[in-house]
């Protein structure tokens, strides 16, 4: 997917 | 984890300690702007609020925890501590300007309509906004003290340094975080008037940079 699922960054 | 991404969260880590070590050793928030401040703190709060339910990598838990904290120390300081130098008068920027339109576009662009997604694109959204106060404090009085403009410089610095970060996770990993992208872009724009301030006015050793 484009957007990240658990958002990684800060 | 690419070197831009690591700069720019150590940038970020370098304002925020900036700006606090500032306050408690001049034991004044003459200058700052507590509204940014408060903002930036809900920043962290809606954003990692999946602290506790998602593990990313202890470098990620950590740094949240280190944000989180710093920012509510900051805010602890102005609005308490040192409350008697906060320059009220001169923090006039209506934030319910910034925070009407970010609440009603988080609604409408998420990646899901669920409480942590739509508080996650606020925060998002929120980030981008959050120094208005701080800037339209400056150019209010005119001036800024050089400590605030470097504290300015490596917040502006650490956004910019994410954009390098997400052109190099499309190029390597095609990943990309289309708000996140957008909403950076915008908050790097609205530094770069400072930054050339900075530039021209604060590196040529003039201590505190007045603006025209």
């Amino acid at each position: 997917a484009d957007e990240a699922e658990a958002h990684d960054e800060l | 984890m690419n070197v831009f991404r690591l700069a720019g969260d150590v940038s970020h880590l370098v304002a925020i300690i900036i700006l606090l070590l500032k306050i408690w050793r001049s034991k004044s928030c003459a200058g700052i702007s507590g509204k940014s401040q408060v903002l930036f703190a809900l920043v962290f709060t809606t954003r990692y609020l999946d602290l506790f339910t998602v593990f990313i990598s202890v470098y990620n838990t950590v740094m949240k925890v280190v944000f989180l904290a710093l920012s509510y120390a900051t805010v602890y300081l102005i609005y308490m501590r040192f409350r008697n130098s906060y320059n009220s008068e001169n923090d006039t920027f209506r934030v319910e300007f910034l925070l009407v339109p970010v609440i009603g576009l988080s609604f409408l662009e998420n990646y899901a309509f669920t409480p942590l997604e739509i508080l996650w694109t606020f925060s998002i959204f929120l980030e981008a906004v959050a120094i208005m106060p701080q800037l339209f404090m400056i150019t209010k009085t005119g001036e800024a003290e050089s400590i605030t403009t470097h504290y300015l410089f490596f917040l502006g610095l650490y956004r910019a340094l994410y954009i390098a970060n997400w052109v190099w996770r499309y190029h390597t990993e095609s990943f990309y975080d289309l708000i996140a992208i957008v909403s950076g872009v915008v908050q790097t724009i609205f530094f770069c008037d400072f930054f050339y301030l900075y530039f021209t006015r604060v590196l040529r050793g003039r201590g505190k940079m007045t603006l025209p």
